[in-house]
């Protein structure tokens, strides 16, 4: 499955 | 990393500490919304899911800083409605926090990036987060004032989102990246706060306490 787009900010 | 999310992600840890302290000094939760605590850590945990699923090591500040988000409202939680209770201002705490969740979930179903599980509650998280101090800010109009450590907990509150706005423009400029959901977001967000800003700068800043009309 497609892991969530990476999010990098909190 | 720039300047901007640097002081976004201090205000935020500031206004996370302040908040603890004033709970913890005065042994009262007086003026706080309890609701506004929960939305928040509501927000953090479901924004955070993946540190439940895939743990990793402790290798980097991001997940420390997650990890400290998450606990730091879970135990602010916990003050206001177990250890504090007594003082804890459920009457005046009265919006209705369903009317805050509902449509930030039914929105996140509706407008996302991706329609998958940790996708939408990424975006629920977002949109809830705009929306969360509304309790809050709906109790001091009840009350009609808030105490001034309560209003420096509001102003870092507040400054954290506006910071990450003009991260996001730095962003946008330098590096293209654009998120449109966090930015709309975050736009409301930091609008919510306008009034309470206004009144921030021009009486507490001056050691006046904000005062409402009641």
């Amino acid at each position: 499955s497609s892991v969530a787009q990476n999010k990098d900010e909190l | 990393m720039n300047i901007f999310r640097l002081f976004g992600d201090l205000s935020h840890l500031a206004a996370i500490a302040i908040l603890l302290l004033k709970i913890w000094k005065t042994r009262s939760c007086a003026g706080v919304s309890g609701k506004t605590q929960l939305l928040f850590a509501v927000c953090f945990i479901t924004r955070y899911i993946d540190l439940f699923l895939h743990f990793v090591s402790l290798y980097n500040t991001e997940k420390v800083m997650k990890l400290i988000y998450i606990s730091a409202s879970v135990f602010t939680c916990y003050l206001i409605f177990f250890k504090f209770k007594a003082t804890y201002d459920g009457n005046h705490d009265s919006m209705r926090a369903e009317f805050l969740i509902v449509p930030a979930a039914g929105l996140a179903c509706l407008i996302n990036t991706k329609f998958d599980a940790i996708e939408i509650l990424w975006t629920f998280s977002i949109y809830l987060e705009a929306v969360a101090i509304l309790p809050q800010l709906f109790l001091i109009s009840k009350t009609g004032e808030a105490e001034t450590i309560t209003s420096h907990y509001l102003f870092a509150q507040g400054s954290y989102r506006a910071l990450y706005i003009l991260n996001w423009i730095y962003r946008y400029h330098y590096e293209s990246h654009v998120d449109t959901i966090a930015i709309v977001a975050g736009v409301v967000q930091t609008i919510l706060y306008c009034d309470f800003f206004y009144l921030y700068i021009t009486k507490v800043v001056k050691g006046q306490k904000i005062v409402l009309p009641a």
